[in-house]
C-alpha cells in the first residue's frame, strides 16, 4: 500500500 | 485540492482533477488515477452514470472505448436481471450446480481491476474457480457478482 503523499507525487509525474 | 481520494467498487484510489481528458464526442471524461496499491488507471465517467469505470489502459481513448463497451454489455445483462437472480437463487438452494471460473469474471462487463481488488478483500487472490453455490451467496453482499454468474450460466448453457 502506498501513502497518500507518494500517490500524489506519482500522479503529479503523470501530468502532461 | 487537485487530488481526490475515492473508494468505490472495492478499489481505493486517488485521482487528479488537474489531469482530465474529455472524449471526442464529449459524452465521457477521464481522470488519471492511482490505486493505494500503486496501480495506474483512468477513472472514466460517462454521461448518465454517477460511478466511474476503472480502465487500466495507458491511452485515455482506449479507456473511453472500454468503458463504453462495458456499459453497453452491462445494460444488456441488466435487462435479463430477473433471470440472473433466478439462477443465483437456484444455485443457493442447490437446485443448480456449476463452478464459476475466473474466465467468467474476465468475460463479464466488470472491470478487471475491481475483480482483482474484490477477490483480494475476500482473501481469494489468484483463485481460478469457485462453486456457484458460494458465489451466489456472495452475490447477496456484492450484487455485481450477478454479472459473473450470468457469464458462467451462459457457458454452462443454463441461460442462452
Amino acid at each position: 500500500v502506498i501513502t497518500k503523499l507518494a500517490a500524489y507525487e506519482l500522479l503529479a509525474q503523470e501530468r502532461p | 485540492g487537485d487530488f481526490i481520494p475515492l473508494r468505490s467498487d472495492w478499489i481505493s484510489l486517488f485521482y487528479d482533477t488537474g489531469h482530465k481528458v474529455t472524449s471526442d464526442d464529449g459524452s465521457q471524461y477521464a481522470f488519471r488515477a492511482i490505486t493505494t496499491r500503486g496501480e495506474y488507471l483512468w477513472l472514466v465517467f460517462s454521461a448518465g452514470k454517477t460511478r466511474g469505470y476503472h480502465a487500466e489502459t495507458t491511452c485515455p481513448h482506449s479507456a473511453f472505448a472500454e468503458a463504453r463497451e462495458a456499459l453497453t454489455y452491462r445494460r444488456a445483462v441488466k435487462s435479463r436481471w430477473d433471470d440472473v437472480r433466478a439462477v443465483a437463487r437456484a444455485l443457493r438452494r442447490g437446485k443448480l450446480r456449476f463452478d464459476v471460473l475466473i474466465e467468467d469474471a474476465m468475460e463479464s462487463p466488470l472491470c478487471a481491476m475491481g475483480t482483482r481488488h474484490f477477490l483480494r478483500s475476500f482473501g481469494l487472490s489468484g483463485i481460478k474457480r469457485i462453486s456457484g453455490f458460494k458465489l451466489a451467496w456472495m452475490m447477496l453482499i456484492e450484487p455485481q457478482l450477478g454479472f459473473v454468474i450470468y457469464q458462467a450460466a451462459l457457458r454452462e448453457g443454463v441461460l442462452s
